[in-house]
């Protein structure tokens, strides 16, 4: 049972390793790599070890070798379904987002109760009216949603997407979603908390 | 000097309290707050101990004195003038996020290179051209932006906010910003990592 905050460290060595690839580096030091994450090179290569990779003697990695391994045992690599419920500001910037297509992301289907939206948005995605998610999410087998409807309707839109078969959701809403099948998996991106951290982080700087 | 990884948890941790605070929770186990915030009570301490808070058996914390205290050495409780640059979908979102001015940032200015959107959009945030940002954010203190913009105008947008001052920006657009100013403290929000970190953790919710 690997904790959320050691996924989010491998996803971020990840990201970095291929922001390295694009700079065409070979290798990384153990402690470059710890710079570019802002975690110790001891934690990296504990996190490391627990998706099976021991085979460094901690002082440089093979960009191209570990991204490969990372992708493979996380299944990065193969294609996701998602979709996308609300297609207001947030959500039609989701739909035009362009990474991605390129980070193996397909966007499915795209949800909003208007049908005015519906008729209207320019986009080559599939759109759906809302009451058509358990259908379609079932149909298409998409395992990830994110949601950015208004506030007031977060909770039944995730019960919607739970009763499809939906794995994951990526709430951009202020809502605390309450589903009863706890093995769905909610992430809440939250603009207050990033502005705190921000402010934060740059008031240490700017103080020391 | 406290590393970014303790200061997120810190604000988590501020995050979940105030949660718990609308709940009417008093108190909170040491053990409840670790999972709700997803990290464990050894390391709640640990952060804790770094901002000074040492009072505590370990067992049981006081809900509104904790979140008093860690606003108090974090600042939270002053109000921070933020500016969006970049009006579009994202930008046009945030400028109307009624959660920002109950948490204490003000959005003093929206900037964007369209004087079409300048004169079109409807809030009550004060806007102006891109071109002013040096002179506005000097003007007015802006301690921290949201960069909203197009890729191809991250790099020129943050030169500009560090020209007129800045300390802090969050960067919504994939472009990767340099600037010569170290201090300036630059976070990015990045919809694929997130969308990794939500698909992994549904895989293994599933698998298990
Ligand atoms: N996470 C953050 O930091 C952050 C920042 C800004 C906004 N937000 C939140 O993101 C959400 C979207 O913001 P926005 O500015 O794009 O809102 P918006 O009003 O522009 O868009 C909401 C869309 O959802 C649709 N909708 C309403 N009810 C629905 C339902 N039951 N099913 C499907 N679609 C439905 C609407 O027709 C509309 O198209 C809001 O909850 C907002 O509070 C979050
Ligand atoms: N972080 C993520 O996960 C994520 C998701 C979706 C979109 N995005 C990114 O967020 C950014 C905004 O997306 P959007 O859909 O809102 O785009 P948009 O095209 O709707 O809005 C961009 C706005 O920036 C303005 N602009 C252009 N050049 C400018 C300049 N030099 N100075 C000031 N303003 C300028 C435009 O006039 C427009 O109003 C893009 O970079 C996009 O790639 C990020």
């Amino acid at each position: 049972d690997v904790p959320k905050p050691t996924i989010e460290r491998i996803c971020k060595i990840y990201q970095v390793l291929g922001d390295l690839e694009k700079e065409k580096a070979e290798t990384v030091t153990s402690s470059r790599l710890a710079d570019l994450i802002g975690f110790s090179s001891h934690s990296i290569r504990k996190d490391l070890s627990l998706i099976g990779f021991t085979g460094n003697n901690g002082a440089r990695y093979q960009v191209k070798k570990l991204k490969e391994l990372i992708g493979n045992v996380l299944c990065f690599d193969r294609q996701r379904k998602i979709c996308v419920v609300g297609l207001g500001r947030i959500g039609s910037a989701i739909l035009n987002y362009p990474n991605l297509k390129e980070s193996g992301f397909e966007i499915a289907a795209g949800f909003d109760s208007s049908v005015n939206k519906l008729e209207t948005l320019k986009t080559d995605v599939k759109l759906f009216p809302a009451y058509q998610i358990p259908e379609i999410v079932k149909r298409d087998g998409i395992d990830t949603a994110v949601l950015a409807v208004p506030s007031e309707a977060a909770q039944s839109s995730a019960e919607r997407l739970a009763e499809g078969g939906i794995k994951g959701i990526l709430n951009f809403t202020p809502a605390n979603i309450r589903l009863n099948a706890k093995e769905i998996f909610v992430a809440n991106i939250d603009l207050v908390n990033e502005l705190r951290v921000v402010s934060v982080m740059s008031d240490l700087s700017f103080r020391s």
